[in-house]
């Protein structure tokens, strides 16, 4: 999801 | 990732240890903001709840268990081991300035209206101005040791370096997130003056002293 995308930051 | 990522994440880590290694060297919490430290792991803890449902890499999986671990262990320290030379008279913010504000806002303004996603998003908010109570504090007592300045100069920095590595993403991986853009700006910006004092008393090998 772009939620998985979104989040792959600390 | 990016240089800049990888950058603004260990300069990130280094602030933390900086923290800590000056806390338990020193057996004293003198001139740091209990409060900023118990928001920031209200942010952390509030971020990564995603360690449970999102597996990214080791890297990330790592990181964020050592940030979240780290906050909690400065907590510790200031409130619980070294509470004797906590500065609370100095250290007089109120959290809910911070807090519910970035509830409200985070509630109203999102990617998505679902828990994970709203708590990630005040995470965000509310990092972006945790650093307020600790830069309060210095301009209350008008100075900081240099310890002190290395580790507010080493986490202002991470977020500014993140700023890069978003710009480095939108042109590389046509990858942008407007909210972390604009709360990452408002936090660095919080930082500016801060910065000018670094770069030009603390790094000529003077104490960071405020102008009366």
């Amino acid at each position: 999801t772009i939620f998985d995308k979104l989040h792959d930051e600390l | 990732m990016n240089i800049f990522r990888l950058l603004g994440d260990l300069s990130h880590l280094l602030a933390i240890i900086v923290l800590l290694l000056k806390i338990w060297k020193t057996r004293s919490c003198a001139g740091i903001s209990g409060k900023s430290q118990i928001l920031f792991a209200i942010v952390y803890t509030s971020r990564y709840l995603d360690l449970v449902t999102t597996y990214i890499s080791a890297y990330n999986t790592f990181m964020k268990l050592i940030f979240v671990v780290a906050a909690y262990a400065t907590v510790y320290l200031m409130y619980i081991k070294f509470k004797a030379t906590y500065d609370h008279n100095h250290d007089t913010f109120r959290m809910e300035f911070l807090v519910i504000p970035s509830l409200i806002l985070a509630l109203l303004i999102n990617h998505e209206l679902t828990v994970l996603e709203v708590l990630w998003t005040f995470s965000i908010y509310l990092e972006s101005v945790a650093i307020l109570p600790q830069l309060f504090l210095v301009s209350k007592t008008g100075e900081a040791e240099s310890i002190t300045s290395h580790y507010l100069f080493a986490l202002g920095s991470y977020r500014g370096l993140y700023l890069l590595n978003w710009v480095y993403r939108y042109y590389a991986e046509d990858h942008y997130d407007l909210i972390a853009i604009v709360a990452g700006l408002v936090q660095t910006v919080l930082y500016c003056d801060f910065f000018y004092l670094y770069i030009t008393k603390v790094l000529k090998g003077k104490k960071l002293q405020l102008p009366a």
